[in-house]
């Protein structure tokens, strides 16, 4: 499951990390794979790498295995960390023959452990979220509910669609999250109105037919931003915070999406 | 004056828009540069272009003129708008000689029929931002008063010590601007007073020596979300609101930072 959005900050990083805690916490198996050269992801859980811990960066460039790499953190969430060195990835793997696999490939059968394997993206395109978007089925898109972030929308959704068409047939958007709602104001009910009239118009064959706005929005909440500094999620940091609430609930409607095995 | 920081989200383009229309109001002359291939200075002052129209990526890489990008919003506010296209410029840049100065160049002796040259760049540290570093004298860095955006902030005084050194010796940081800041979070409150620790522990060599965390805070105002979606500054859109109060006061800030002619 894929967290992706280009438009910077809009909680693409938040919204991974705790969806990640909150399935945990709903008894599931959850693998969450640092993506982003910034690694706000891997310091939000407090994972801090040494000279010689492995990072999605070895993995995916030096051939490391994925299980060199994964930690846990908060109780039985494993984390494969990101690095600062993963901003020269894009380079060093676009000579690669199956450059848009690397990731896809190296997670492998690890897939077959997890219920749940969640992706946080960086605010970008490129060649490491075309290769998130190769390596799961369903795509997550956080959104913060104001004009710009909408702007970037449709060239998301072309990406999308050239991955599914060329890459990963399988992939589709399962939906969209408001991310920092702010309920009252009438620019984020324009906003979730223009996503949902978006959603509805899909034709059958768009990767995004059959997504949905979730009904959970996660509410403005300063807890959200302090938790990473103490290395937490927000269930360890503020466990009765609207933050963990609207999480939870979240992790809960994400996990109802799935079929019954 | 480059508005910089590869933190998605913390209000770089907002910021630079604004400040740009704020002094236009304080009778400067002011050019404003669109840097970003998700072109949301652009959309925000109303441009949109048409196919024969030409943008920054012309003027970088086609060779164009700058005069026949540039065009007047908001009464006298100069443009060089962005386009989608601009996200390919880094790859073409990449082989040419002297590919950081190109912006630079481009902007030849036309930087002396402004005021104020203000840059809006992608939160990103690559090729096109070292070109915006190498072709001003200041940085401004907007900043959301928030732990993850902090992290960044020793990469990005990295960077802007690299171009200072190698390619643009006045080159320095003037100051810090804390953006969508909600003054009663004590996040807020411990953020700057983070940020002012670094810069009091300035090395004189240092870029960011005498750099300072303007006393204007940006607060956080829907407003200022909402004036994009019809392409005007604050100004034109909600000229009582704090968005305005708030930008105004930052121009001033900014204006009177400058040695008197
Ligand atoms: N609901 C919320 N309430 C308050 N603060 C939030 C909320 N969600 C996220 N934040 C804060 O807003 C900032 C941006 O969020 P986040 O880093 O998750 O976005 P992102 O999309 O991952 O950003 P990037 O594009 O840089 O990866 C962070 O400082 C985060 O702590
Ligand atoms: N003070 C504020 N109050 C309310 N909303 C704001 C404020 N400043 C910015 N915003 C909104 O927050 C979002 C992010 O701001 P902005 O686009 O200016 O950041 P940015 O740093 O340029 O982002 P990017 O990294 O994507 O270029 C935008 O939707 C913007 O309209
Ligand atoms: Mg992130
Ligand atoms: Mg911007």
């Amino acid at each position: 499951m894929a967290f992706i959005n280009q438009k910077g900050g809009v909680g693409k990083t938040t919204t991974a990390v705790n969806v990640a805690a909150g399935l945990v916490r709903l008894g599931q198996r959850v693998l969450l794979v640092d993506l982003d050269p910034q690694a706000h992801a891997s310091l939000s859980v407090g994972v801090e790498l040494g000279p010689d811990d492995a990072s999605i960066y070895d993995v995916l460039v030096r051939g490391a295995s994925l299980y060199e790499a994964v930690r846990l953190v908060d109780g039985r969430l494993a984390v494969v960390p990101s690095h600062v060195d993963l901003v020269a990835a894009e380079l060093e793997l676009a000579e690669r023959p199956r450059r848009e696999l690397v990731l896809r490939e190296a997670l492998g059968n690890l897939r077959e452990h997890y219920d749940f394997v969640l992706i946080d993206c960086a605010p970008s395109l490129g060649l490491l979220s075309v290769n998130a978007l190769a390596a799961v089925d369903e795509v997550v898109i956080p959104l913060q509910p104001h004009f710009l972030a909408l702007q970037g929308f449709g060239r998301l959704m072309e990406t999308v669609t050239l991955v599914r068409d060329n890459l990963q047939p399988r992939l589709r958007v399962c939906g969209v999250v408001l991310c920092m709602h702010e309920r009252g104001t009438r620019l984020g009910q324009e906003v979730r109105a223009d996503v949902l009239r978006f959603l509805e118009g899909a034709d059958p064959r768009d990767p995004w037919h059959g997504a949905r706005v979730f009904d959970t929005c996660i509410r403005r909440n300063v807890k959200l931003a302090e938790s990473p500094s103490f290395g937490q999620t927000i269930f360890q940091y503020a466990p009765d915070s609207h933050g963990a609430e609207d999480y939870l609930a979240l992790a809960r409607e994400i996990l109802a999406m799935r079929p019954a095995p």
